[in-house]
């Protein structure tokens, strides 16, 4: 799965995510990607989360919405995404990872599986990263 | 603050032979959306264009580089939501397109539904004029050999995508 989550300088917020789902699923499996509030979530009030992981729990829990109720009660993005997987993770047993950002430009990459490749763009700054704690800049 | 970007490619197991492509697959992705925002881009057209770029990448599980279902088979889901309007399209099990995400936002833009799945999503896409590929153009070896490994009686082609708990 692949995603992104973006805000541009009129402050309107998108996101968008693609896959081609799990390994070996039944033909006609749809997971989480394409339902609105699990996939991906995007409000100018609120933010914008793009998830990947596995479909079924995401779906369960609708984690790109759950992530972004956390911050309309005042969580950051990086305390919202940890609460929204942590819970997916108790709750379904369930491991994934989400990108988030809010309408000021906070931005967060947070995932409970052992690895998530990422990559954001802010201030001619690239950051990205691939394992758990790692976060990597260079200039644009 | 802003503008602003994040691109993901992925989570669950990247070996390690393949991580360095990995992480200069997200990089040049948002490289390529970031240049459309300073450009005063939108951030549906950044959002889309860094996802375009990763379903062009073979070593993404999206577009060229998805997994295979059960029966050897590309199946794929995509979505995009526009936060000022809430507004969002998505297609779900379309097969022979090079990119589900632009054909998502055609969903969004052209119609006036949320979701457009299998035969309905590829007749929709043949009525747009997005071109059907073969399947075989979707398909790397990388992912034809991960399908015959989950073949296996007793496979946990679950723990295989995804590893054990972080």
């Amino acid at each position: 799965t692949v995603g992104a989550v973006a805000v541009d300088s009129e402050g309107n917020i998108s996101c968008a995510t693609s896959t081609g789902g799990m390994l070996n699923k039944m033909e006609g499996r749809v997971g989480d990607t394409s339902c609105i509030g699990s996939g991906g979530y995007a409000d100018n009030n609120l933010g914008a989360v793009s998830t990947t992981g596995a479909g079924e729990a995401i779906m369960k829990v609708t984690l790109a919405r759950l992530i972004l109720f956390h911050m309309e009660r005042g969580q950051s993005v990086e305390a919202a995404s940890d609460l929204g997987l942590a819970y997916m993770k108790s709750r379904v047993g369930g491991l994934g990872g989400v990108v988030t950002v809010d309408p000021q430009g906070h931005w967060a990459a947070r995932f409970s599986s052992l690895q998530m490749v990422w990559a954001a763009a802010q201030k001619d700054t690239l950051h990205y990263g691939l394992y758990t704690g790692e976060h990597f800049t260079q200039s644009i | 603050m802003l503008p602003v970007v994040v691109v993901h490619g992925g989570a669950g197991i990247v070996p390690r032979e393949r991580s360095e492509k990995s992480t200069s697959g997200v990089c040049s992705a948002a490289r390529a959306a970031y240049a459309i925002l300073q450009g005063g881009g939108s951030s549906m057209d950044a959002v889309v264009e860094a996802v375009i770029q990763l379903e062009k990448n073979p070593t993404f599980n999206a577009g060229c580089g998805s997994v295979l279902n059960a029966k050897g088979d590309v199946e794929m889901d995509a979505l995009v939501m526009d936060g000022k309007t809430l507004s969002s399209g998505a297609v779900s099990a379309v097969r022979y397109i090079a990119n589900p995400i632009q054909l998502a936002r055609l969903v969004m833009e052209e119609t006036s539904h949320a979701c457009l799945t299998a035969e309905g999503a590829n007749q929709f896409a043949q009525a747009m004029g997005v071109p059907e590929i073969p399947q075989e153009s979707l398909i790397t070896e990388y992912s034809r050999m991960r399908w015959i490994k989950n073949l296996a009686p007793g496979a946990n082609p679950v723990e295989s995508q995804m590893g054990k708990m972080g």
